[in-house]
């Protein structure tokens, strides 16, 4: 049975999706059959895994909201060396998705039916959240097992986890009671700034054995790779961000 | 009459709420009376200016729901050597405006409405937002003389930009039929990244003159700032942060 995890922290830029791919990549490689699912309008994960959404014609928008069957809408990625790493687009026309799940039958619960009927099909499932606590967030959080939640290092970034473990647990409490933090993931690490160790103390004082052992460094091969559509293990195998990534995909597999 | 300017792109981690509080405390220091609003529940921009929230009785919440004037919810900075600098703040509470909004009448203009009432005791109003094209953003549009754009130098930067694009021409169609990009501002410009060139040239080629000549480079200077409440131009005078801010102040005044 597939492990779903949902990548979230309305906090902007922390390295969501970049997270989302290269662990789907990671783990891919890694031998792992793998589906990401991007549930932000600006698709990012969509590019950033190599795909032209301009040639997209179904994407997580049919499948939340016109309830089309996610097999229907999955699609490999354009890196065979990956191995089997299947991904559900996100297009501009999720930009209106929110907007119209408000007033749908179970709305909150549209991800959640939709993985169930795939879900044994794949050791792992990464959902890609936009940068806001609203109804494509909470789609994600209802059918994930485990929430992972990129921090940069930077002052910040700590000033909206209140908000984001406020809604994990009114989630855990209404709508999906397995839910749990899978992990908290230091990201853009960049030992020159004086406040980066404060976070990272502050983070480890706050969320404890939850922070993985892996930290992604600031690294600028991580920037770049998008621009290629491809993930850091193909763009850039021996940089500092594919090591980390490599090594964050290990702990994954070890224990979620 | 003040000049009203709204600091968006629903894209994360651009430097929305760097480059409100600093353009905000450069134009105080150049002798302008500022109002700078703080639309995000996260608060980044009311704490990167140096307020506790936790000492915040009353905040935009007030204002944009509870019909409170801005008068009685404005406070000075911390700052006195700013000059003239009011903000209102952001806190927690402002988290679940967006759903209550939706149901309120004249939902798009209370923002609009609230600043009237105070527009000409300043010169600038700058208003930050969130990572998001909802209400709270909506409201800084339709209240917006000017849109300010920050766009990281960085490939993902460039994929929201039609979305935004699109919500700015409806704002400007349906709700402010005064509303213009004073400026695309391009943010992070680390030399380094192979992309970074390119980037810049295809925001050139797309927006033309409606690019501000200054260019923000990446500067830990400017990601420490925050921790210590102050803004660049009294954390490090000196910095490349603080000079590329100071720029970007002129060329405000000059022709916003
Ligand atoms: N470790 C890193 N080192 C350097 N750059 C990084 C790193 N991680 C991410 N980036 C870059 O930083 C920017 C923000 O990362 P990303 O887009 O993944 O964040 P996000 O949380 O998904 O953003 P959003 O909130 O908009 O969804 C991107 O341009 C990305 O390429
Ligand atoms: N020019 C810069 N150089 C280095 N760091 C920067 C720069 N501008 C902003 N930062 C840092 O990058 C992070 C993102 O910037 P900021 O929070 O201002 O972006 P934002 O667009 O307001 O984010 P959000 O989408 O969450 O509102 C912050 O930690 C900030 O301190
Ligand atoms: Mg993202
Ligand atoms: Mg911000």
């Amino acid at each position: 049975m597939g492990r779903i995890f949902a990548v979230v922290n309305q906090k902007g830029g922390v390295g969501k999706s970049t997270t989302a791919v290269n662990l789907a990549a990671c783990l891919g490689a890694a031998g792992k059959s793998v589906l990401m699912v991007d549930t932000d309008p600006q698709g990012n994960a969509t590019s950033g895994m190599g795909f032209d959404k301009s040639e997209i014609k179904k994407c997580i928008y049919n499948v939340l909201v016109e309830g089309l069957p996610v097999a229907e809408v999955a699609l490999p990625t354009p890196h065979p060396e990956l191995g089997t790493v299947f991904i559900v687009p996100a297009t501009i026309q999720l930009a209106g998705a929110e907007v119209e799940l408000v007033s749908m039958m179970s709305r909150e619960y549209r991800m959640k039916t939709a993985l169930e009927e795939i879900r044994d099909q794949f050791d792992f499932i990464i959902l890609d959240c936009p940068p806001s606590l609203g109804l494509l967030t909470i789609n994600a959080l209802t059918a994930a097992d485990g929430v992972i939640v990129p921090i940069q290092c930077e002052y910040y970034a700590l000033e909206g986890l209140s908000q984001l473990l406020d809604t994990i647990n009114l989630v855990k409490k209404h709508l999906n009671k397995n839910l749990e933090i899978a992990g908290v993931l230091l990201t853009m690490y960049d030992a020159r700034t004086n406040l980066a160790q404060q976070v990272i103390d502050e983070v480890r004082g706050y969320f404890a054995d939850r922070v993985y052992r892996t930290i992604i460094p600031r690294n600028i091969r991580l920037s770049e790779a998008p621009g290629y559509g491809r993930p850091i293990n193909l763009y850039d195998p021996s940089s500092k961000g594919a090591e980390a990534y490599d090594s964050l995909c290990q702990e994954v597999i070890k224990h979620g």
